[in-house]
């Protein structure tokens, strides 16, 4: 463990918890993609499947539990309990364009054609273009709420920090995995956009509104 | 095999 990737999960946490909250304490998934939620618990549903095979450490299984719940929480809020305040129009990104091709790419480029292993690769591709369903929903709405842009900075943050931390295991530990380093720079290079007008304008207390 | 200590990461 190092810091980078302290800080990273800690951040990804903070994510998925601001995300959660909203959705709570308002009682509206107002802005929020549906789809991109669905994405990532199945992103962490393909990727922890190792959950009960193996034990990494307390910190790690803690926090694949509270993902995977979180993630499933939050698609319940959406679609069953505030189903009513979904923006089903506006969440309109066609998520099988994603999936089936980051299918197909995680059977031809894996570490090891075994069923776990595509798993773990579909999750880690997957993850890299997750949230466009989310970044295509404010493009058409043309804003997002302010508590829904530190949610976006925070997911967004998470994996920069991990690029970081993939530069000290690999200079102090002799390791990297290019399958995970590749889908980690897609995923925060697919935020940069984001990150100019979230320090741009919500940074200076505006709200983020898109030329529509 | 090396690649398989990366999956102690989240």
């Amino acid at each position: 463990m190092n810091i980078f990737r302290l800080t990273g999960d800690l951040s990804h946490l903070a994510a998925i918890i601001i995300l959660l909250l909203k959705i709570w304490k308002s009682r509206s998934c107002a802005g929020i993609s549906g789809k991109s939620q669905i994405l990532f618990a199945l992103v962490f549903t393909t990727r922890y499947l190792d959950l009960f095979t193996s034990f990494i450490s307390l910190y790690n299984t803690c926090m694949k539990l509270i993902y995977i719940g979180c993630a499933y929480a939050t698609v319940y809020l959406i679609y069953a309990k505030f189903r009513a305040t979904y923006d089903g129009n506006h969440d309109s990104f066609r998520v099988e364009f994603l999936v089936v091709p980051v299918g197909g790419l995680s059977v031809l480029i894996n570490h090891d054609f075994s069923p776990l292993e595509i798993l773990w690769t579909f999750s880690i591709y997957l993850e890299s273009v997750a949230i466009l369903p989310q970044l295509f929903m404010i493009s058409k709405t043309g804003e997002a709420e302010t508590i829904t842009t530190h949610y976006l900075f925070c997911l967004g943050l998470y994996r920069a920090l991990y690029l970081f931390n993939w530069i000290w295991r690999f200079y102090f530990e002799g390791f990297f995995d290019m399958i995970a380093i590749v889908a980690g720079v897609v995923q925060t290079v697919l935020y940069c956009d984001f990150f100019y007008l979230y320090v741009t304008k919500v940074l200076k207390g505006k709200k983020l509104s898109l030329p529509a | 095999d090396e690649e398989g200590k990366l999956k102690d990461e989240l």
